[in-house]
């Protein structure tokens, strides 16, 4: 049976939509099934892998919006073991119909259920807030994982972030488990992020991954090239870092 | 007449909220009355002022949802010439009702119309999102200033948020003018930084602001010691950009 797993934050640009396509990626290499969902109405997962407009014929908009089913909407991105459905939100009033219709926050655990056996992992790539599309991530997933970069507003946002995961699994998806925080885009040479690297280690303790995502250029230059950092550089840190993540995901999970 | 200046861009962490707090000091230092009005369920403007929940009496969701004055909701912070509304947006149900609430999109104009004449400027800061709180920012605004990370998923949704926010104008704001493309977070030692930022302006040229804002560890400090930078460290790379933005963004509205 698949594991949904959310990727969120309320915080954004901590490396949410980053963390999922590599992550993924590592997954896929390591022969499990994985698909992608984006949640994103900005659409990143498919700019990641240049889907241009016109390739996409449908996505999480119809899904939710046109109920059409989730099956046609499966993309396939040229990788083996890796599929991803994209958000399709082609502009601001589709973006208020999503988030309208998305109030209904079952939907989309609904929607996911038919196809959770075909695949290892499906992964959600959540939008940066806690609204009602996060929501219903929160609601589908089994397993949350929660990327933080070592700064202030990012640390500060991750209290109320919990609290809020907390009351929505006990209401909602008593099911829905924290497979820990994410340290990413960590540059041991900044003052501020060896201190709170050090808080979060303290204050989450076995919470907190072993692995931490460093800075590391060859990332933020794979998406440009419509690839995973693993195949632009498999021997750059951030390859290795997300490959080294996920051993200890699946770990974690099983 | 105040000027209502949204500070709003659809991608997450591309320093929303450091320009607003660093542009909105450097306007008071410069003697200019200035408000800021956090539209942003984070909440990052009070964190950023370390202003704690019991603070806190009332904010932009007690505007917004119990229709509460908003001249209630004005926090002096011990700045001259510099007072804030915070979000106060407490869980994710308030965030719920929030986004709700605003689907009526000319309300943010309606409630910021009987204070405007007191100020210069009001910033708005904006949540890293295209729905109703954003789009009810872009209606009450005359100016938009959009902050641009030299980096591939920011640019790429550049032209997306420019279509929607000339499609909002047309039809809601015809006043609506795009103030600048600020370049945040520069680092002249990234070649990807150098790239994007030949690309922006080549493709945007004089809709891009001169002053570019480099990566600077006192911007990023600051928020976590209670202050803008400017009060941190004067001569900080970061406190004198934002300065000089702040001249240059006088002459681009005046
Ligand atoms: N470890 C890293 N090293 C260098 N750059 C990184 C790293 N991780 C992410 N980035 C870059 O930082 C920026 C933010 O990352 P990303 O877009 O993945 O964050 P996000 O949380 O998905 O943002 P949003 O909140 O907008 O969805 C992107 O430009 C990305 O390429
Ligand atoms: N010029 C800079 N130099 C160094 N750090 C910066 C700079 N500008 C912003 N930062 C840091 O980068 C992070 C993102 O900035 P900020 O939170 O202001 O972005 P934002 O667009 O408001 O994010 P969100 O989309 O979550 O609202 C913060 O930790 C901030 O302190
Ligand atoms: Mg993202
Ligand atoms: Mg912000």
């Amino acid at each position: 049976m698949g594991i949904v797993v959310a990727i969120a934050s309320q915080k954004g640009g901590v490396g949410k939509t980053t963390t999922v396509i590599n992550l993924a990626t590592s997954l896929a290499i390591l022969k499990k099934k994985v698909l992608i969902v984006d949640l994103d109405p900005q659409g990143s997962i498919a700019a990641s892998f240049q889907l241009d407009d016109y390739q996409m014929k449908s996505g999480l908009y119809d899904i939710l919006v046109h109920r059409q089913p989730l099956t046609l909407s499966i993309t396939d991105i040229g990788l083996q073991n890796l599929e991803i459905i994209p958000a399709n939100v082609r502009d601001e009033e589709q973006e208020l119909e999503l988030f309208s219709y998305a109030l209904e926050r079952q939907m989309l655990k609904t929607v996911l259920t038919p196809v959770s056996s075909i695949y290892d992992y499906i992964l959600l790539d959540c939008p940066p807030s806690l609204g009602s599309i996060t929501q219903n991530a929160l609601i589908a997933a089994q397993q949350i994982l929660i990327p933080v970069q070592c700064e202030y507003f990012a640390k500060k946002s991750l209290g109320k972030f919990l609290h809020s995961i907390r009351r929505i699994g006990m209401h909602n998806n008593p099911d829905l488990k924290l497979t820990g925080l994410l340290i990413t885009m960590y540059d041991k040479r900044v003052r501020q992020h060896k201190e709170i690297l050090h808080e979060i280690r303290n204050s989450f303790k076995d919470l907190v991954f072993k692995i931490e995502i460093p800075r590391n250029s060859k990332l933020s230059e794979a998406p440009a090239l419509g690839k995973p950092v693993a195949f632009l550089d498999i021997s750059s840190a951030g390859a290795i870092a997300y490959l080294q993540l996920a051993e200890e995901f699946m770990e974690r999970i099983e």
